[in-house]
């Protein structure tokens, strides 16, 4: 998984 | 990716099947509002533009899937099933969640840019979107029981999101303050009905409100 990020979630 | 936010994200798509499923096998949209759903889709919209300009296979196709099953959904009340439903139940004044949301978006976004103001604003407006169809129930003062599935179902994904939150926190000490602000008022709007719908459906009674 990349850097986490909100955009991450749905 | 963990096993709460797998589990919530998969409540998500359940509760779509649940409707979808509902409405093509009764030929009837009854008990659904249309508010709620138009303002769904207006959710994945402003949330997933980005869409445009990343690729994740996981993430980029349950959004494609979120906003074309929502916009079937409103596609069947619209069209085929638009006799079954009744306006004159469905009488949420939604602009005022949309402009509630939007006054948010734009004093309080992380970015001011287009894309991250909309983000907000989807964030704001998926809290309140499920108003309108508790509302509805509220009004009729009974739902079937398919339809207290698809919010059960529906508040399930969100309620998910909670533990997924506190698990990234303490993995990866990653936490995104609005999210989880606008989640737990999304799952706190559940609550009671997420509590008449264990006292009731569950033991297999009818949803009716006391």
């Amino acid at each position: 998984e990349a850097k986490p990020s909100r955009h991450d979630e749905l | 990716m963990n096993i709460f936010r797998l589990a919530g994200d998969l409540f998500h798509l359940i509760s779509i099947f649940i409707l979808i499923h509902k409405m093509t096998t009764s030929k009837s949209c009854s008990g659904i509002s249309f508010k709620s759903q138009a303002l769904y889709l207006l959710v994945y919209v402003t949330r997933y533009l980005d869409l445009f300009w990343t690729f994740a296979l996981y993430n980029s196709t349950m959004k494609i899937i979120f906003i074309g099953s929502s916009a079937y959904v409103l596609h069947l009340m619209t069209g085929p099933f638009k006799p079954t439903h009744d306006p004159n139940i469905d009488t949420f004044k939604v602009r005022y969640l949309i402009g509630g949301a939007a006054i948010l978006a734009l004093l309080f976004p992380y970015k001011w840019t287009p894309a991250e103001v909309l983000w907000t604003f989807s964030i704001w407006l998926e809290s309140v979107a499920i108003l309108p169809q508790l509302f509805m129930v509220q009004r009729t003062g009974a739902a079937e029981t398919i339809t207290t599935h698809y919010i059960f179902a529906l508040g399930a994904y969100r309620a998910l999101y909670i533990p997924n939150w506190i698990y990234r926190y303490l993995t990866s000490t990653f936490w995104d303050p609005l999210s989880i602000i606008a989640g737990v008022i999304q799952t706190v709007l559940y609550s009671d009905f997420f509590y008449i719908y264990y006292t009731k459906v569950l033991q297999g009674r009818k949803f009716e409100l006391p």
